[in-house]
């Protein structure tokens, strides 16, 4: 791809930030 | 079904079914969704993304789905 190992180093980063955040909104839910 | 408005459930479905690896962008979105305006549009992305469905990638304009692999 024509990203920079940096923007995906962030992108990779701001996934796990999300993933964590919907996890949380899930377990919320119950 | 999801628990989100049917616009919210418009951007996210978009988002989703981007094959980018830098993800979608807000003008992207607003040329896909004519029945939308740029404010309701960024309220949608901003709901998703607080809830953790879409993250911001390369800038604050492109964003991917955390359903997408």
């Amino acid at each position: 791809s024509g990203l920079t190992e940096e923007q995906k180093r962030r992108i990779e980063e701001n996934r796990q930030i999300a993933l964590a955040r919907r996890a949380e909104r899930l377990a919320a839910q119950r | 079904v999801n628990g989100l408005t049917a616009h919210q459930s418009q951007v996210l479905n978009l988002i989703k079914n981007c094959p980018v690896p830098e993800g979608m962008s807000l003008q992207e979105l607003k040329l896909q969704l004519h029945n939308m305006s740029m404010s309701t549009i960024k309220q949608a992305v901003e709901f998703l993304s607080s809830e953790g469905h879409i993250y911001s990638t390369v800038d604050d304009d492109h964003y991917k789905s955390t359903d997408a692999e």
